[in-house]
């Protein structure tokens, strides 16, 4: 029963997931192509924005995190039974294309939608 | 590796799908962007802005109907002897090879119907260039419209994919698809030889290759809504004990 495997948890849980702060989230970062050295064949769009996940994967993982069971017991894993297994890892969970116009190199014009090239939500697995 | 420049960090990692066809659609650093200037970059430009936003977003209301769109620019364009009052420019344009991910929605070639080459206005129109043929015409459902024309009036847009699919698409080796731009002194103007040289090829016409990216597809199979119904079933209760 849960009661059980939950009741076998050192009741640090709560330190040990750390502030609610650090737990594992969605962060923006935007970049340019310039930055990523690819400026001289794109032409749209300027900047692009491919975001990241970062955080903590808390024992307990939040339902907001659409983690799959397996991590939730991979935690316990790591909690009860061997620290070498790691902790779940935070990672993106929904991604959203980018449509670039670029220039090939013989010199056609490119329009093309690029799949998953933006995190849009994050879970840990 | 920061400061990596980037092209090094791609040949690192071909394997990857994007890096790949970025690679294989990304010219050189040593190569600067070929220059791409006029008509055709104002085409594409305005096609990118109707179907992304402006950080790169797809449009849910865009209506290309395809993921890819390629503008091919003509290779060489022969001007032909005159041949009573037509001025005859034959126009190539290579196709690359054609990946078996990408489905050809639709072909358009894109022309100047409407040509000023001082002192001449000329009426243009295009049809296919079939070696030793008679009937140079396009299918009847190769039709000019240039309603559609994004930029000035003076240019006219024709759906040629019956003609590509039928004739060149599912060739072998090196295509090259031979289109001929027919233009015509417009009356009063007597015959005189007309120089081409004026106009690049690039003034005239170029060729727009409509593809969906058909691996996606393939890719996400979609779940059958029982099998849907089992996993949350399962994935719910497991998380409600432990929780």
């Amino acid at each position: 029963q849960a009661g059980s495997i939950t009741s076998g948890v050192p009741s640090s849980s709560r330190d040990h997931d750390g502030p609610k702060s650090n737990q594992c989230s969605l962060h923006p970062f935007q970049v340019s192509f310039h930055q990523l050295g690819w400026d001289h064949w794109i032409i749209a769009p300027h900047l692009y924005t491919p975001n990241y996940c970062k955080g903590a994967c808390p024992r307990v993982l939040h339902y907001g995190l659409n983690s799959p069971n397996h991590a939730i017991i991979q935690n316990l894993v790591n909690e009860l039974v061997d620290q070498s297994v790691p902790q779940p890892s935070c990672v993106p969970y929904k991604y959203v294309p980018i449509s670039i116009l670029l220039v090939e190199a013989n010199g056609s014009i490119l329009y093309k939608e690029y799949e998953d090239m933006i995190a849009q939500s994050c879970t840990c697995r | 590796k920061v400061g990596q420049p980037s092209n090094a960090l791609m040949a690192d990692a071909p394997s990857l799908p994007l890096i790949r066809e970025l690679l294989e659609e990304a010219p050189g650093k040593q190569q600067r962007k070929p220059q791409v200037l006029g008509h055709p970059l104002r085409y594409m430009l305005e096609l990118y802005q109707r179907s992304a936003d402006a950080r790169g977003h797809p449009r849910e209301n865009r209506t290309i109907g395809a993921t890819m769109v390629r503008l091919v620019r003509p290779l060489a364009n022969i001007a032909r002897p005159l041949r009573g009052p037509w001025h005859i420019k034959t126009l190539d344009f290579p196709l690359r090879p054609n990946r078996v991910a990408y489905q050809l929605v639709r072909a358009i070639v894109v022309y100047r119907h409407q040509l000023y080459l001082a002192p001449f206005h000329l009426s243009c129109h295009v049809e296919p260039w079939i070696q030793q043929s008679l009937t140079n015409h396009f299918p009847s459902s190769g039709r000019g419209s240039s309603n559609t024309s994004l930029m000035s009036k003076a240019w006219t847009e024709m759906d040629i994919t019956q003609h590509v699919r039928q004739r060149i698409w599912n060739h072998k080796g090196r295509r090259v698809l031979q289109l001929r731009l027919m233009c015509q002194q417009q009356k009063g103007s007597e015959i005189l030889e007309l120089q081409w040289h004026g106009t690049s090829s690039l003034d005239t016409a170029f060729l727009l290759l409509y593809f969906n990216d058909t691996h996606k597809s393939v890719q996400k199979t979609t779940f059958h809504p029982r099998v849907l119904e089992g996993l949350i079933e399962k994935d719910s209760s497991l998380l409600r004990r432990a929780r």
